[in-house]
């Protein structure tokens, strides 16, 4: 029941899930992160502990390179967005969500300030400045951007001082539509909702200085001699708010995370007798 | 009770901040690898002796399993890499349900390329797709794996707390099959 639209530019931008059809543009962005002065204290570097982004986020490429594979259960967008930023988009038979399988890396090390990649989902759903984060996979906690429930806030750093932790999913709502977006994710990640309607999560990072909290090293994660590869998915699900319809879109989200956190265990045999001994 | 323990240890020194929020050294991240593939390892011993007590009881041909079937893992399966699925013409698959309701859930396996077919517990064979690995995946640096494709396949109606097995082969190994094999029985 699940599908998705690619536009001439190879890159997401509608999908439909549990009957409902949104306009949805998904594309991988970059920040530059900041570079501290020697002391590291006045200007701090981004770094193990902070997220400080240097200037605006910036497209990792407008277009991808795609080619679909297409079988009886599974549908698969396979993009390629540069050389270190590749994704399959998969849809199959049984599953209300659009998974989105992300391999990044190695980030290059070439630029001084590091490369902090996320993922953005983006909508035109009104959701004004309100998204919902869990809090150790437990609660829904409501986020109002550039908001905190207990003092007034005077934000000086517009993206991090609006990103949350995501340990299972964030989810963004329109509430005189009826619709809800929510992505879980397949571990615990940082994100946000910096503009109505969008959902980004930070997915891979490399910052080149030490922030000075104490690590004392740069995050610059080496395997097999060169700068770490990560793979993850997102699921995403999209459905409406209200029950009248069959299924609400919290129960669903609630089977996805409770399959997905408590996945089936898979186990291997390699069978040296016929199969009825085996049996 | 101690290959157990080395898990609950790991998992004991990995809710450490650091461990959780990623700011750990280098060298430590590496250790805390170190330490929780070892300590896996050693529970896969456990799993293994645990749900083959499982698939005792459930045996519905009456006769008792005096062989421990051995249960093996393949946790580089999410960079398309398991040694048992891509080189055995035929194997089993055991799917383990750890939650208190039935779940379908959509098996997929690395393998190399060609025919093959799989049969659930009543000899059905199951409608599947062979898809090729796209080459970003097979280029992830330190992948060793001759899967050229991965195999999908749905596991319906696992019970809760629960296993379903489904035997998969090779078109090779089906050839050999044909000439001495017979339908399963129908109570098997």
């Amino acid at each position: 029941g699940s599908a998705f639209k690619i536009d001439d530019n190879g890159l997401v931008n509608s999908v439909t899930i549990n009957g409902v059809t949104i306009e949805l543009d998904q594309n991988f962005y970059y920040y530059n992160g900041f570079v501290g002065d020697n002391s590291n204290s006045d200007k701090r570097s981004s770094g193990a502990y902070v997220f400080r982004p240097d200037g605006d986020i910036k497209k990792v490429s407008e277009q991808a390179t795609v080619s679909t594979v297409e079988g009886q259960l599974v549908f698969e967008a396979r993009q390629q967005f540069n050389d270190y930023v590749s994704q399959t988009v998969r849809v199959n038979t049984i599953e209300s969500y659009i998974e989105f399988d992300w391999i990044i890396g190695p980030i290059p090390t070439n630029d001084p300030n590091g490369i902090e990649i996320v993922s953005r989902y983006s909508t035109k759903l009104a959701t004004n400045g309100t998204f919902y984060t869990d809090s150790n996979g437990k609660e829904m906690l409501k986020r109002v951007r550039d908001y905190r429930p207990m003092w007034d806030l005077k934000n000086s750093e517009s993206a991090s001082g609006n990103y949350y932790p995501i340990t299972a999913k964030i989810a963004i709502k329109d509430e005189e539509q009826g619709i809800e977006v929510a992505v879980l994710n397949d571990r615990a990640q940082g994100g946000g909702s910096l503009n109505d309607g969008e959902v980004e999560i930070m997915i891979h990072r490399n910052c080149l200085h030490d922030d000075a909290f104490g690590v004392g090293e740069a995050l610059n994660e080496q395997a097999f001699g060169q700068g770490l590869v990560i793979r993850g998915s997102h699921y995403i699900t999209v459905g409406s708010t209200s029950d009248d319809n069959g299924e609400s879109i919290s129960a669903i989200e609630k089977d996805i995370a409770q399959r997905k956190l408590l996945d089936a265990w898979t186990f291997l045999t390699p069978l040296e007798t016929t199969i009825e001994d085996y049996k | 009770s101690q290959e157990l323990n080395d898990l609950r240890e790991v998992m004991g020194v990995l809710q450490h901040h650091d461990a959780v929020a990623g700011t750990e050294k280098q060298h430590v991240a590496d250790d805390y690898s170190r330490q929780l593939q070892r300590a896996l390892n050693e529970c896969a011993n456990i799993t293994s002796t645990a749900l083959n007590k499982l698939l005792s009881v459930k045996s519905s041909t009456g006769k008792s399993v005096s062989e421990k079937l051995p249960l093996n893992s393949c946790l580089l399966a999410n960079v398309s890499q398991c040694a048992i699925s891509e080189n055995s013409d035929t194997f089993v698959v055991t799917i383990y349900n750890p939650l208190s309701r039935a779940v379908n859930k959509v098996v997929t396996l690395p393998v190399k390329d060609g025919n093959y077919d799989v049969l659930d517990q009543d000899g059905n064979s199951l409608t599947i797709d062979v898809l090729p690995i796209p080459s970003y995946v097979a280029n992830i640096p330190g992948r060793a794996s001759s899967a050229t494709h991965d195999l999908y396949f749905v596991a319906e109606d696992v019970p809760p707390l629960g296993w379903k097995s489904f035997i998969v082969s090779s078109s090779q190994s089906n050839k050999k099959k044909s000439i001495s094999s017979s339908k399963p029985n129908s109570d098997s």
